[in-house]
Order: structure tokens, then C-alpha cells, then sequence
């Protein structure tokens, strides 16, 4: 799994 | 999007509402802790830097554009326009407490270390915990109406409907962001003697009174 930014999410 | 996440961003637009209104339409914003809403619009400024710099959708900008909007207002109300309603005497936590612990925690746990990154990671951590003025508040009158109370209960429910939105996403896209999660734990976790007394209480009529 990625742990990637939720950069998309407020 | 997932419907915990729209839920949870619906939730959070709710609260922002509801405490703008209650403070405009009562002519007051008796109960609410000024400490906590200067704490929001640093959580909100900080994070929502990338609105210049990124572009994701129009619904990202605009909920982004509203919570930083709703953030000011509420607080040129609170300090400027209904300024005699504030109740300082009660709004007596000590911001430079969270503020401090979260600047060298968002300076020594991040994912880069780069000014957009850092200030994030720290809105991030900040917000977890930007709602403790405002519950200490409560609990120093031991009391809070039920307006205030439908206030907090939307905005403690929003980071709790994100926990399923990352629960689901882990699954469904194979995607998660450790720092979020866990700030979103504590967030929640925060909130649980509210909502044990807001189901038990406010949700039956009564007024959101804690035991002597």
C-alpha cells in the first residue's frame, strides 16, 4: 500500500 | 470521492454554518471559545496554502474558499462587531500550549521537509487539537446550549466520518497518509465525552449540562 499524500482531501 | 468523505466534508460545512449563523442571528456569540476559532483559521490558512499553488477540482477550491471565508467571519464577529458578547473570562486556555508542541512536531514528523510540506504537516496536527479551548470552555461553565452543542457535534463527527473515508480508501485505492490518520484518531477520540453527552443529553431535549 501506498502512504501517499491526501492532498486532494480538506 | 466516497460517501464517508462527502458525509464527513458535509458535516464539517454544516458546523462552519451553523456557528456563523447562530452568532449572527442571536446578535451573539456567548459560549463559543475565540481561542478555538483563531486556532481554526491557522489550521485552515496554513493548509489550504496549495489553493495557489495546485489545482485538484471545483469542489476542492470552493469548500476550501468557504472554510477559510466562514473561519474570518466568524472571527471579525466574535471580535469585532459582537465583541461585548465575548466571554473572555471563560475563554481562558493557553493557545502557546498546543501551538508550540504542534510547530516542533510538525518540524520533526513529516513526510518532506519543505515550507508547503511543514506548514501542512502542522495544520494537520494543529487541528487535531484546536477544538480543546472550546471544550474546556464548556466544561469551565459547565454548561452549553444546544445550538453550540449541534455545533460541536458536526464538527467532531467530520473527522470521525474521515476515519471510515480512510478506512475505505486503504481498501478500495491502496491509499494512506499515516500523519492524517493518526491527528484524525486523536481528533476523534477528543470529542467522545461530547458525544456521549450530546446522545444522552441534547438528543433528548435537554440542555448539554455536565454532573456537578
Amino acid at each position: 500500500k501506498d502512504n501517499v499524500q491526501t492532498k486532494d482531501e480538506l | 470521492m466516497n460517501i464517508f468523505r462527502l458525509s464527513g466534508d458535509l458535516s464539517h460545512l454544516l458546523a462552519v454554518i451553523i456557528l456563523v449563523l447562530k452568532i449572527w442571528t442571536t446578535r451573539s456569540c456567548a459560549g463559543i471559545s475565540g481561542k478555538s476559532q483563531i486556532l481554526f483559521a491557522i489550521v485552515y490558512v496554513t493548509r489550504y496554502l496549495d489553493l495557489v499553488t495546485t489545482f485538484v477540482s471545483v469542489y476542492n477550491t470552493s469548500m476550501k474558499v468557504i472554510f477559510i471565508g466562514a473561519s474570518f467571519a466568524t472571527i471579525y464577529l466574535m471580535y469585532s462587531k459582537f465583541k461585548a458578547t465575548y466571554d473572555h473570562n471563560h475563554d481562558s486556555f493557553r493557545i502557546e500550549f498546543l501551538l508550540a508542541p504542534t510547530v516542533i512536531l510538525a518540524l520533526l514528523i513529516n513526510q518532506k521537509f519543505t515550507v508547503l510540506e511543514v506548514l501542512w504537516t502542522f495544520s494537520i496536527y494543529l487541528e487535531s487539537v484546536a477544538i480543546l479551548p472550546q471544550l474546556f470552555m464548556v466544561s469551565k461553565t459547565g454548561e452549553a446550549e444546544s445550538i453550540t452543542s449541534h455545533y460541536l457535534f458536526a464538527l467532531g463527527s467530520y473527522r470521525g466520518l474521515y476515519l471510515l473515508n480512510w478506512i475505505y480508501r486503504y481498501y478500495a485505492e491502496d491509499h494512506y497518509e499515516l500523519i492524517a490518520i493518526v491527528s484524525g484518531i486523536v481528533q476523534t477520540v477528543l470529542y467522545c465525552d461530547f458525544f456521549y453527552l450530546y446522545i444522552t443529553k441534547v438528543l433528548k431535549g435537554k440542555k448539554l449540562q455536565l454532573p456537578a
